[in-house]
């Protein structure tokens, strides 16, 4: 019988918090400069203003992501980890500290870039979801398989590149496929805000299954 | 007074070997997809079939970096981690076991795709190398901070794509030195193959002054 680590103690609480208050949780990770934050930049301007929508964002240094997230209006707070190379839940669980859950209905969880290590850290969010670009390579899902096989959603990012890069996305979509069978995968281009509708309505049906 | 760390110890033998033998060894790190192993594959294929030269390359998973640098007929190496966000001295040591040191000249280690955590492990390397890709954006160094402090060097890569991507080149450059005062930085691009020659003359430079 496996041993709780401290994280799953503490994610697991905030789990039960999120349902008690309803919280719906999204634990967004990706590489440094998928796009993440650029992502939450177009979906926050998307959503109407009386959503009561809040993000985090996790960095090693600087508040640069909480800055740009902050323009939409909704609660932003920075974690500046300082050195680790991932958010953890009690690094959530102390930014949520002077929040009034009962005023949130959707949290946006930003990873540190960081395409290994936050797949093993429970933050307590209903699903990861995994962003890589087209300009990183279609091999990236086979060479970091970890988080492709436990994110429920997979937002290749960039297709506006795509007549530039050597990425292919047939391969790329297939190579996804081969590591999580049935795994859903949305093209978007937070540049030219191609395929936000087709997240946003993703968004939707998760959340209307959330509790 | 700072007790060395298992690793430390493990490099430090690494480092004396290298010194020993008169290898140059220098440890690669980036993002997933920044390039280093396009790199890698321009800088093989551009060096004297005769000059002394191997690479090892680490990944999560999959031999495909070695797949692709085999082709230029060094002696290649494929490290695979299994779940380790990081390359460590253990593991260059092993892979090091049945390779003839006095056959080696300049020796490539590719890392784990991670900005974070191969910063704190050295692998007896000469120098650590960092790429970052125009696609990523200009404040990775501020928010990446460490591993530009304690590299060499810092190769801006794939600017053939800056009239696609919204990257401040002068930007970037000017984030590198905050971080980093007088960091060398070469701009390249190893699918139209530009900047190569100037990493080429770093390498040589770097080299003519390893022993
Ligand atoms: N061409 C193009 N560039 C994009 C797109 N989305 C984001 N970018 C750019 O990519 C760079 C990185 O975007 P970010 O949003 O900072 O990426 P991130 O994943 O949040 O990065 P970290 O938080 O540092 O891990 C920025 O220069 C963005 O403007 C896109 O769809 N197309
Ligand atoms: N446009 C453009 N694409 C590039 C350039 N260099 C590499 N690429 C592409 O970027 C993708 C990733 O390149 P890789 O060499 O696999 O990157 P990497 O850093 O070795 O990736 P990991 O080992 O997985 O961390 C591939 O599709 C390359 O063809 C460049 O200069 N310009
Ligand atoms: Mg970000
Ligand atoms: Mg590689
Ligand atoms: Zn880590
Ligand atoms: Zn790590």
């Amino acid at each position: 019988e496996k041993v709780l680590s401290k994280n799953d103690e503490l994610a697991s609480a905030l789990r039960q918090r999120f349902v008690r208050h309803e919280v719906f949780c999204l634990n967004l990770i990706s590489s440094p400069g998928s796009g993440k934050t650029a992502l939450l930049e177009r979906t926050l301007e998307a959503l109407p203003k009386t959503a009561k929508v809040a993000a985090l964002t996790g960095d090693v240094q600087t508040e640069n992501d909480a800055r740009r997230l902050a323009g939409a209006g909704f609660p932003v707070k920075q974690i500046t980890t300082g050195g680790t190379c991932h958010l953890d839940a009690s690094m959530v669980g102390r930014a949520l500290e002077d929040w009034d859950l009962d005023g949130i209905d959707i949290l946006f969880v930003e990873n540190v870039g960081n395409l290994v290590c936050p797949t093993s850290y429970d933050l307590g969010e209903h699903a990861k979801i995994v962003v890589f670009s087209v300009a990183e390579g279609e091999d990236k899902p086979l060479k970091y398989p970890a988080i492709f096989a436990v994110s429920e959603l997979c937002i290749i990012n960039k297709v506006d590149l795509l007549p530039y890069v050597p990425f292919d996305i047939e391969r790329a979509v297939a190579n996804v496929h081969q590591v999580h069978p049935g795994m859903a995968v949305v093209q978007t281009s937070c540049t030219k805000s191609l395929g936000l509708d087709a997240w946003l309505a993703w968004l939707e049906r998760r959340r209307a299954h959330a509790f």
